[in-house]
């Protein structure tokens, strides 16, 4: 479960902002364009999307605040969730905090509780959670009938996620 | 390890026939493999509405393919859920009626796993344990309120 | 502009629906899957379109109603739409009805005021009357974004169109 | 053909610079064409919301999106419209203040030219001049009945 996300110079993002989740359905709401799915997209990014495309982005750099009327493009961006999980084969509840920081060259760095580690140990991190396919716990807008217009042996890769 | 799979592969397609029946109020849906060798077997979804003679998912309205979509989910979800799962706008194409029988199985949904759901539909917002709402006060730029139900409706 | 549209065995219109539309906006509200969208699928048939995809369908027998609990599967279906045309080059009002049919082989058949014509014919009378892009005067459900999502190349036949 | 292609894209672009600001509520639209040899240039959209830096339509929000290409087709029926316009559900992805937005360009269009819209929304329906109901009384077999805006609200 998330306990808490931290988003700065991320997107529309461009102050400190922290948002902390609870159990049970958590609702977010507000006009179109305000940032709300700009959220969802610092939740991908988090857990360890790569692909501008999945950013609704031209290039990966595009996640960092490009400014506005008032303010100056940010030079970085940074976004850290702190999640409170039952590894999937033990009892065991620990709370870990993952970040990840863009430069304005481009280059990622994550890092778990403090941590500096490769992309590979966070995904490793979120495939032991459960969350090894992106389909599973993600439905982007305009896209909650993706699983009907997947191939059937794209398909396939959801039963084995939950098994 | 197809073992597994096939007793996985059961268990999310009876939860499937049973939602599809809740949801539509009616009507089957059924899962099924393309092919008897497990390891290569891709995953078929039919849905056939109550009252209607056939069952290819690609006939199906915008609503029924919602509809089919949330079902399919919720029936993973039984089976195993995520530690976390985002929604973001999947009622935009729902009927009222529809968007409240959705809201049941989100409900559910929420007591075995958080679930973060963006929506513009005040009665998805009725199914909320908490609303968070995000505002550009200051144009371009992103900020969180807190916001009580009572001042949306 | 379009005085009434005519269907039978079309998709989920079993038997014969008249709608006779008015000036203005004239909107059409109804549950989930009612048959509203299919109703916008006959008006792109009856004007020409071939594709089975872009009838939502597998093949282009599809479009027959086939049948539901207590019905039996129709054989044919038929569309004909009844259209007060200002010709684009010609001052001149006048009424025509276009008729599209199909068989349980799959052949349609298309009729202007009564007289069987090529599919030819029908694609040249909606160019006079300015229909001859589709993208032009047809929003299908949840592609209202399409122009944002065309090439270039391809944005530029709308100017085209509206020149 | 080339002096009235370019007389066409400059009518257009300038409703669409101006039908920009209005949905937006100020920001600015753009169409410019990528070659300097009009018979090979390809067509290209920029749209900067009000408050904010970059004009990508790639970085919009769903809802902004919608208000784009909703503001590219009054631009273009401004110019010629077509003899009738059909809109399956275009006001799906907006909140209720650019829903208000959308019906007033709605309302214009709806002087020029024959328009068939579908929707859910019951801002949307207020707009229109006559509403048709679709029914499946008999499930799985479509019919159209009369209908009043009073018995939807
Ligand atoms: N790198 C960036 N820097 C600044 N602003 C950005 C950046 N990337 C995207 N944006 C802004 O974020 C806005 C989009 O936000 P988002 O897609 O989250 O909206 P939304 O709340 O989901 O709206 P809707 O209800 O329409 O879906 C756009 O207007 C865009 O200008
Ligand atoms: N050839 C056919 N024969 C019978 N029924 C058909 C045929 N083709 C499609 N249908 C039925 O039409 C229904 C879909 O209708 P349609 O897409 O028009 O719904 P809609 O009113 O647009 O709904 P929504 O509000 O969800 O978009 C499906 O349930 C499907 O069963
Ligand atoms: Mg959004
Ligand atoms: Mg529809």
């Amino acid at each position: 479960m998330i306990r808490k996300l931290k988003l700065k110079g991320f997107k529309s993002f461009a102050d400190e902002t922290e948002i902390s989740f609870s159990e049970g359905i958590n609702c977010i709401v507000g006009p179109n364009g305000c940032g709300k799915s700009n959220i969802v997209d610092a939740l991908k990014w988090v857990v360890g999307t790569t692909s501008a495309k999945g950013m609704r982005a031209d290039t990966i750099k595009d996640v960092i605040f490009k400014g506005s009327e008032g303010r100056r493009a940010a030079r970085s961006a940074e976004v850290s969730l702190l999640i409170e999980g039952q590894e999937l084969f033990s009892a065991k509840s620990s709370l870990t905090e993952v970040k990840r920081r863009i430069n304005s060259k481009g280059e990622s760095e994550f890092f778990i509780n403090g941590r500096k580690v490769r992309l590979k140990e966070i995904q490793e991190l979120f495939t032991n959670l459960g969350l090894g396919h992106k389909d599973y716990a993600f439905f982007e807008q305009g896209q909650i009938d993706r699983v009907l217009r997947l191939k059937p042996t794209e398909r396939r890769a959801l039963i084995e996620e939950a098994a | 390890i197809e073992k597994r799979f096939l007793e996985t592969f059961n268990a999310v397609s009876r939860h499937f026939r049973n939602t599809v029946k809740r949801v539509f109020e009616g009507g089957r849906g059924k899962l099924y493999l393309t092919d008897k060798d497990i390891s290569k077997a891709g995953l078929e979804i039919e849905v056939k509405p109550p009252g209607k003679k056939h069952s290819n998912i690609n006939l199906l309205s915008g609503g029924e393919r919602t509809l089919a979509a949330i079902a399919f989910l919720y029936a993973l979800y039984k089976v195993r859920p995520a530690p976390f799962l985002v929604l973001d706008e999947v009622d935009a194409a729902l009927d009222d009626a529809n968007t409240l029988r959705f809201t049941e199985l989100l409900k559910q949904m929420g007591e075995e796993t958080q679930v973060i759901i963006i929506t513009h539909n005040k009665l998805t917002m009725e199914a909320a344990d908490v609303i968070y709402g995000i505002t550009m006060e200051v144009p371009g730029v992103s900020k969180v309120i807190g916001v009580s139900f009572e001042s949306l409706v």
